[in-house]
């Protein structure tokens, strides 16, 4: 969802 | 992707790949602190438990894949290994982890993005990242002398994250929604635990000397 940035990074 | 988050995970590989050269090519683990390689190892199992639900990018994945399996293959290879094993400062490696395993859940279930499942062991991957290099440090303290590739492995360890902040600040002044600040303060935390390792790393470099931490 939008809100829940989705977790991009290691 | 940027440039300083590209450079802090090249450094992070780096890091883990001198910490293989070292157990492997030396078959000793000696000044390596088992509990902080126990403690990065739930790091990553907690932190990319969205590895097959949530596809970011190949490299996403496979950098994923490679934090996994190496972390756990140290774990392995120290406690099973029978000729690496013998060489673990056992005596020397006796933080109580199991603290900081525990502050940081609790910390998790308190401070997180969302109070779900995925959230709350982000979170807690979060935390307990920051900590998990203090067997490691002091191990080191006790050892007092610290070998090349053992002082490299932690050096690196250190820089990574640095570079991360780096990449934090560039990302909140060029995204709009960016936020990651849990992860920003438990990244300042992260690096500043290494504060004092990295000036005695900085003197032993400058004097071409061994690395000494004072007893």
């Amino acid at each position: 969802s939008k809100d829940q940035v989705a977790k991009d990074e290691l | 992707m940027n440039i300083f988050r590209f450079a802090g995970d090249m450094t992070h590989l780096i890091s883990i790949l001198v910490l293989l050269l070292k157990i492997y090519a030396t078959k000793s683990c000696s000044g390596i602190s088992l509990k902080t390689q126990e403690l990065y190892a739930l790091v990553f199992l907690t932190r990319y438990l969205d590895l097959f639900t949530d596809f970011i990018s190949v490299y996403n994945t496979i950098m994923k894949l490679v934090f996994i399996a190496s972390s756990l293959a140290v774990v392995c290879c120290m406690r099973m290994h029978r000729v690496v094993r013998r060489s673990y400062d056992k005596d020397l490696d006796t933080f109580r982890h199991y603290f900081l395993i525990l502050a940081s859940f609790v910390l998790a279930l308190l401070v997180n993005e969302k109070f779900t499942f995925q959230e709350i062991f982000w979170a807690f991957s979060i935390y307990l990242e920051a900590l998990a290099i203090l067997p490691q440090l002091v191990l080191l303290q006790r050892s007092g002398n610290v070998d090349n590739l053992t002082g490299q492995y932690v050096f690196f360890l250190g820089a990574y994250r640095a570079f991360y902040i780096l990449n934090w600040i560039y990302r909140y002044f060029t995204e709009q929604h960016f936020s990651r600040w849990i992860a920003c303060v438990s990244g300042l935390v992260q690096t500043v635990l290494y504060a004092d390792f990295f000036y005695y790393y900085f003197i032993s470099w400058k004097n071409n000397a061994k690395m000494q931490l004072p007893a």
